[in-house]
């Protein structure tokens, strides 16, 4: 039974995405609907432009745990060094 | 929206990056 | 009961792309309907484009609560080694009547970060 409820979600999702582009057919004719595209293309635009801010913080998140884990490391090299001299 | 999601983890990221510049330059002023 | 079985499976199969053939004649429509012009773009591109930057967001959030849970770990590893290391640093100051030099301001208060 989950396979045919994987089926038919995966039906109804197409059939939802036909329902949201049909309602895309007509937004030509309405120039409302042609500005609030157009507003949404800039938004796009604009959350690209975040998304790429987003990445490089991302790498910078991972670089940054590269050196903390040499920082551990080398932490528990010195550790080590005065347990002995201990 | 979307874009007010992305803006709030930016900002955290970047809240989250500058403890970690503190954090470590306190560590390694210890180590010495 | 397999034949019935196997009759379905290819209703459903022919529903699945008589679903994909009404996207992609709707899509080839609204194309031709509104071509990209200058700086805007046509509907269809635009809905694409809104799920590719929604699962682009995902897969950064994942990264980035994976890599500030990592960071987490790390730093409450370096925590636990430097107070010890501390501590055994000031058993061998008594053991040893070493006199060492007082922490300065910085490293006390760098010190403090750690408690």
């Amino acid at each position: 039974s989950s396979d045919l409820d994987r089926l038919c979600s995966h039906i109804n999702e197409k059939i939802d995405i036909i329902k949201n582009t049909l309602s895309l057919r007509n937004c030509g004719r309405d120039p409302a609907l042609t500005t609030v595209l157009d507003k949404i293309g800039n938004e796009i635009i604009a959350v690209h432009q975040l998304l790429n801010q987003l990445e490089s913080e991302v790498q910078y998140h991972e670089q940054t745990n590269i050196s903390l884990k040499e920082l551990c490391d080398s932490l528990e090299e010195d550790f080590k060094d005065v347990e002995h001299l201990k | 929206t979307l874009k007010d999601d992305v803006n709030i983890l930016l900002d955290k990221a970047r809240l989250e990056s500058q403890e970690s510049i503190g954090f470590m330059k306190a560590t390694k002023l210890l180590m010495k | 009961m397999e034949a019935e079985v196997d009759k379905l499976e290819l209703m459903f199969q022919k529903a699945d792309s008589d679903l994909d053939c009404i996207q992609y004649k709707l899509e080839y429509e609204i194309k031709i309907n509104h071509p990209d012009s200058s700086g805007k773009k046509n509907p269809v591109t635009l809905l694409k484009e809104l799920s590719a930057i929604k699962s682009r967001y995902q897969t950064l959030h994942a990264r980035l609560s994976t890599a500030a849970l990592e960071q987490k770990e790390t730093k409450s590893r370096i925590c636990a080694t430097l107070n010890k290391t501390m501590t055994m640093i000031q058993e061998l100051q008594k053991q040893s009547d070493l006199e060492l030099s007082p922490l300065t301001e910085e490293e006390k208060a760098a010190a403090e970060h750690f408690k």
